[in-house]
């Protein structure tokens, strides 16, 4: 479902220096898994999500995504993989222009869902993350936890195979935490694979589920059933 | 040190629409006090951050600061205040076309600090987050928790008297949120009073200090040594 292959990825800033973000990193994600990603600030968390979406491309190596090879994928199938992915950013990406209603919608916009089925999914979506009677506000009118609440919303509500998640509880107070891991607990049981980073080790320890280790761009330890 | 007194405070949407974020709040901080604000997602945390350094205006009540009524607070006068203030904001506000040297030697350059001690001040403050390395980089190319470490080092880099952070280790892995409470709590040592707004129930619980507790913008609880 989800494979990286001996992939490297180093950021380059003028002639004479880069960070290496990623190095040799080979890990084998199968379908239905539930995998968290883990390690120091700055050890390579977002750039291995970051692959996985194409946001950025490996300097080396390479990547599958439910069975599609990164590389060779003609850009205009991009659009038709990201309808079986749900992403939720670090820094959230919500569109400011847009009501907290119509962030959500708009991930059903654009992977062509009729009218009728979104007037139905995102009202349940909202309703998931606590955020009713949030719909007709703004981003910038939200609370920082309200914002990541609703980038959590927006990528499960097309019902995606592959759920990717870099820190969704990081503005969550520790009980709208456990509703947010309920909620992607649920969607894994209905066959979704999901993929978090997290520096939340009580959500780690407490689900035991495979962990993945980074640390320097490096994976260090691969673990089922593991801790934080 | 810090006084809020039946402070109120509504943001207003459309004619028909407010929500009232702070609802009667009256709190003391006193000189050199440690204390914790927490609450659910929403509870008005920021809010409260917000109207401490006078982001926002209360629509009720009063608020002093360092002995200054902020409502009678002259606009000039503002400069003078946040000279004796460190903030630390939810969603970082570093400058995109700066530097992390740059970003934090900004919050000494605003204040007219003279070149020698701004070229010794920042790397300082650089080093004790653990991003000396990343001196010349810019916000886009730092790790979420690498952009939050530097708005903590421009902080607390002018030495100031009040610290007011929100949610200033959601992004940091266990190790290095240790890493940063230990400075705040050498900050607070030399005397300064630092007010942090936090879902970090391990740190609150650690460090057991004034915790007061927001719940839909009423102060519910108000504990010296308290836990989360
Ligand atoms: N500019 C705004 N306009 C309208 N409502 C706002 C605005 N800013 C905040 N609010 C609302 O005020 C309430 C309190 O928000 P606040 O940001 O203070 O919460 P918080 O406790 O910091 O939450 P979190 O833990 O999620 O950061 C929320 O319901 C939020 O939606
Ligand atoms: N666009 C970029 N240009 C240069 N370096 C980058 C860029 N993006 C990330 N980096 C660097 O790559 C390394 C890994 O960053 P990454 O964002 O993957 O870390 P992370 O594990 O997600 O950290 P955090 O837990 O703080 O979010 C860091 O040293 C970071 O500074
Ligand atoms: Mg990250
Ligand atoms: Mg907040």
């Amino acid at each position: 479902m989800i494979k990286l292959q001996n992939v490297t990825k180093t950021y380059k800033r003028g002639a004479d220096d880069e960070v290496v973000a990623l190095d040799d990193v080979t890990v084998e994600v199968t379908k239905g898994e539930f995998v968290f990603v883990v390690g120091p600030s700055g050890s390579g968390k977002s750039t291995f999500m970051k692959l996985l979406t194409r946001e950025q491309l490996p300097d080396g190596g390479e990547i599958w995504v439910a069975g599609k090879n990164l590389a060779t994928l003609r850009s205009w199938k991009v659009p038709v993989l990201r309808r079986e992915i749900g992403y939720v950013f670090q820094d959230f990406k919500l569109l400011e222009n847009k009501t907290v209603y119509e962030n959500v919608a708009f991930a059903l916009e654009v992977i062509g869902r009729p009218r009728r089925e979104i007037e139905k999914r995102v009202p349940e979506g909202l309703d998931l993350v606590g955020l009713s009677e949030k719909s007709r506000a703004h981003p910038h009118e939200l609370s920082g936890g309200q914002q990541q609440r609703v980038s959590v919303a927006r990528a499960f509500v097309n019902n995606p195979r592959i759920l990717l998640c870099d820190e969704p509880t990081g503005n969550l107070d520790p009980s709208t935490s456990v509703g947010v891991m309920k909620l992607l607990d649920r969607i894994n049981r209905t066959g979704a694979t999901v993929v978090m980073a997290t520096h939340d080790q009580h959500i780690v320890d407490s689900m035991r589920r495979r962990v993945i280790e980074l640390e320097d761009g490096h994976v260090v330890r691969d673990q089922s059933r593991g801790v934080y």
